[in-house]
């Protein structure tokens, strides 16, 4: 089952 | 001062729906340069929004002081669910508010309801997002898209979007069986709208999310087509153009473990 991934993994919190 | 007039109350009543259910609370940033922006990433963090209501989109807007206004999105629902489709729409708050005022004016009639909505400090995580290129972006009717996040949905939690030069394929397996839709670019000169148009740097596999791509077609109702930009291994932007301005969803991909 593919794994969700998270926003943060892919942006910077600013 | 904030002073927006809404043509039609028809607008802001479609932007609040598609993102609710997505998003509880939000600030709402106002300026006289760039109308209404708006962030805000749902609680799972898999889905990030981008609104923006160019002043463009109002019939009168001025905004003295930059200003935000934070919403509690469901009371803006039900306020909003007051007014008729048709009416001006007036949002009104003063320089430092606590609260929105809410007129609906009747075009044909001489009714003015007013209602007025308690604001809310909102500390929310803003994520910096940088303009990129992507490897391809779909644009295809906005109704067609819906019908496939919505059938495939029944298959699968997943739904695996596949781009080639030739077509966009999307694709969905699950307990009960598998299946699978794909489309073909193809140019109507008579309703440009029902195009469905690829461009491609290179062919791209992603999967996401069947429930979020639910919450996004939500927006449906607020454009007739819908641009989709997907790069490998990255979020996908799905966008729907307001009159004057855009509402975008950012929605990250789930990956083989």
């Amino acid at each position: 089952t593919p794994i969700q991934n998270d926003l943060t993994e892919f942006y910077n919190v600013a | 001062m904030l002073e927006g007039k809404f043509e039609e109350a028809s607008l802001l009543k479609k932007v609040i729906e598609s993102i609710k259910d997505s998003v509880k609370l939000c600030n709402f940033n106002c300026s006289q340069s760039k109308g209404i922006t708006v962030q805000a990433i749902d609680d799972s963090r898999v889905l990030l929004i981008a609104l923006k209501i160019d002043s463009g989109s109002f019939q009168e807007f001025r905004c003295d002081r930059d200003l935000v206004l934070g919403l509690d999105l469901e009371s803006l629902s039900k306020i909003l669910k007051q007014g008729n489709n048709e009416d001006y729409l007036t949002i009104i708050a003063e320089d430092s508010p606590d609260s929105l005022l809410v007129v609906f004016e009747d075009k044909k009639k001489d009714r003015i309801s007013e209602f007025s909505l308690k604001l809310m400090d909102i500390d929310s995580d803003v994520l910096t997002i940088d303009d990129m290129e992507h490897d391809c972006s779909i644009t295809m009717p906005a109704y067609e898209f819906a019908k496939i996040a919505r059938d495939m949905k029944t298959l699968s939690e997943s739904l695996q979007i596949i781009i080639t030069k030739d077509s966009v394929k999307f694709n969905a397996e699950g307990q009960i069986g598998s299946g699978s839709i794909i489309l073909k670019p193809h140019t109507d000169m008579e309703k440009p709208d029902e195009s469905i148009k690829i461009e491609l740097n290179q062919p791209v596999v992603l999967t996401f999310g069947a429930k979020y791509l639910n919450d996004i077609v939500k927006a449906t109702a607020l454009s007739s087509t819908v641009t989709i930009k997907l790069t490998d291994k990255a979020p996908a932007l799905f966008e729907y153009r307001l009159p004057s301005g855009y509402l975008r969803y950012y929605l990250a991909p789930k990956f083989d473990d």
